[in-house]
């Protein structure tokens, strides 16, 4: 399903060069939930970037379903991320000048669904995660935590196969927490999706069929 | 030193009207380290902001050491702000354009310093929260953990008689905060600075002298 080979990526600060994962492999093979745990700054968002190929590696490969990411088409790799994946940010990303709705709405664009299917299935998902009473409200009139669960909304509307979460838990309370919790177990176990969640929240560890663990960029576990 | 009484505010949306605090009182009487928790949406942000005096209640009272905030003059309330408060936003809140270190530094300016003096003081406060190693990077350039620790050590340089921390050790994992947990413990034991923060950690909820539970904008405990 998922596999990563030997995937080292640096960043450039003028001469400075910053090594931020080393040689890192593991592999996917059943739809499981899969989290990346590590201190600050070990990699975490890194790695989960190079697997939405929002960014690249500079050696070693990034597979899906046995291909390739360096090699797939543009209009693969669109259709993997319009349909494919859904991406929860660490920092949310919301669209600031959209409602909550209009947010999770947005994310089915790419399906073949009337107006009134993706508001239905929009409000369904927001209901999930807790927000269905905050619908019309922009990002910044949301709390931090209300904003964290309508970008797991948007990342789970579409019922994508793979979804890629940066630390969803980190801006909720223990109950809210155990809802989304939940919710990604429900999904992993009834629609076969496979979660990769970077985290630092032990109940996120304790859910996850295996645990990566990373340090200073190397997988150490 | 801190006294909130019966505070109450709301926010309008068009016609819709959201009461996010309810008639809310405590009061701080000595240095302490004073956790708000709640679930998410409970009111903690919209309280940190009323304590700041970023925004303001639609009735009731918060007073500094004895004086409304409500009454002091302007001049006051920039003292107040540049002085005597750190604030440690949900979002960070860093400026992209600088660097950790410049961020930091920029939080002395008020101060009566030599500008080696402040870049001595910033550089020793990003190492006490571990960023020693990041001075040069931009916020863009930091995972999330780091531009938090960076907004830490900026509301804590200049040694402010209050600190008002809205979730820091959200986006830490267990090391790192314990860290920035014990930093926090020890500048309340030696500088007797007070701390209120907003928090969903059950670390920061141990340490803490006091917590004040919110419910639906209502205090609960
Ligand atoms: N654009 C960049 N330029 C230079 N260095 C970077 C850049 N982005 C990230 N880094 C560095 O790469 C390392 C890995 O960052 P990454 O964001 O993957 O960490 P993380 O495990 O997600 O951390 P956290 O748990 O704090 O979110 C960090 O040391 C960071 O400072
Ligand atoms: N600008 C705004 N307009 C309308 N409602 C708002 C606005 N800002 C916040 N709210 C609402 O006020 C309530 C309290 O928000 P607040 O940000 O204080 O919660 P919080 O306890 O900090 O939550 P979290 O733990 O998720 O950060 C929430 O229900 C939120 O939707
Ligand atoms: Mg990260
Ligand atoms: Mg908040």
């Amino acid at each position: 399903i998922l596999a990563v080979e030997s995937v080292t990526k640096h960043y450039r600060r003028g001469s400075e060069r910053i090594v931020a994962l080393t040689d890192l492999s593991f592999s996917i093979d059943a739809p499981e939930v899969v989290a990346i745990a590590g201190p600050s700054g070990s990699g975490k968002s890194t790695l989960l970037n190079l697997l939405a190929r929002f960014d690249v590696p500079d050696s070693g490969e990034v597979r899906l379903d046995g291909q390739d990411l360096a090699s797939i088409s543009p209009a693969a790799l669109d259709e993997f991320r319009n349909r494919k994946l859904g991406f929860v940010f660490q920092q949310f990303n919301l669209l600031p000048v959209l409602s909550a709705l209009e947010n999770v709405e947005l994310a089915l664009a790419p399906q073949a669904l009337s107006r009134a299917q993706r508001r239905e299935r929009a409000i369904a998902m927001l209901e999930r995660v807790g927000m269905g009473y905050r619908l019309a409200h922009k990002p910044g009139e949301l709390s931090g935590g209300q904003q964290q669960r309508v970008a797991i909304a948007r990342a789970l509307v579409g019922r994508p196969r793979f979804v890629i979460a940066d630390e969803p838990t980190g801006n909720l309370d223990s109950k809210t927490a155990a809802e989304i919790l939940q919710l990604i177990s429900e999904l992993n176990q009834t629609m076969q999706t496979t979660f990769v969640i970077a985290t630092h929240d032990p109940r996120v560890m304790q859910l996850a069929n295996s645990v990566i663990e990373l340090a200073d960029g190397q997988r150490i576990g």
